[in-house]
């Protein structure tokens, strides 16, 4: 399955930076 | 043999021909990285996106951050005199960049920041704009389409809202807003195959 946008490791750094936020948020 | 990388999320169209694959793959992803946080930042500030369940979140931005980074980036291509900046400073003309390979998509992408530019939008008008092109219900994978799609709406009534206040004589503004959206679409699908090319290569 080719996936353009995760060759890019779009889906990576998209998580991590909304991921950022939840534990900004946690704390 | 000399490589040239023409997307202007690079620092530079020029490959150092003494890097290998891997860092040349590396520096391009150093380069666009801060630019795509940057838009999940903008998508976190959009009312109503963080009420999105987490996969939809990663969904919109994983389909639509093509697109943003298009309507974010119309500025740095010049019409008057034919030029693309790179996110290095560096300016090429069109003609440079098509001698160095560029085809079809760079010029589809200049061609709609024309247009784009020419509506004279105002930051908190483009700003909407690129919230309504990143909330889109039709987007794959999207699992709780209903919610996408009340959000896009409420963005899309707001968006209509605020042209119709800002331009109260030129009502044709919002349909062509809206009918950019296909035009981003065709982009982004040119931009999928070219990066699959890029891999291949």
């Amino acid at each position: 399955f080719n996936d353009p946008a995760n060759n890019l490791g779009l889906e990576d750094i998209i998580r991590k930076a909304l991921m950022g936020n939840l534990e900004e948020r946690q704390e | 043999n000399r490589m040239y990388l023409v997307c202007p999320m690079n620092m530079s169209a020029y490959v150092d021909p003494q890097k290998s694959g891997q860092e040349v793959w590396e520096e391009f992803s150093h380069s666009f990285t801060p630019a795509v946080r940057e838009v999940v930042e903008f998508a976190k500030k959009i009312p109503g996106f963080r009420d999105l369940s987490q996969h939809d979140q990663v969904s919109l931005l994983k389909a639509g951050t093509f697109e943003v980074l298009v309507v974010r980036f119309a500025s740095l291509f010049d019409v008057q005199n034919r030029t693309v900046t790179f996110l290095g400073g560096r300016k090429y003309s069109m003609d440079a960049l098509r001698a160095m390979g560029a085809g079809d998509l760079l010029n589809s992408m200049f061609d709609f920041s024309e247009k784009l530019m020419s509506l004279g939008l105002s930051e908190e008008e483009m700003s909407l704009f690129t919230a309504v092109v990143l909330v889109s219900a039709d987007r794959s994978g999207i699992e709780n389409v209903n919610s996408v799609e009340a959000l896009q709406e409420t963005l899309i009534r707001a968006l209509r809202s605020l042209i119709t206040k800002n331009h109260p004589n030129e009502s044709a503004i919002f349909t062509k807003l809206l009918l950019k959206l296909p035009d981003l679409r065709s982009l982004n699908n040119m931009h999928s195959e070219q990066l699959l090319a890029f891999k291949v290569h």
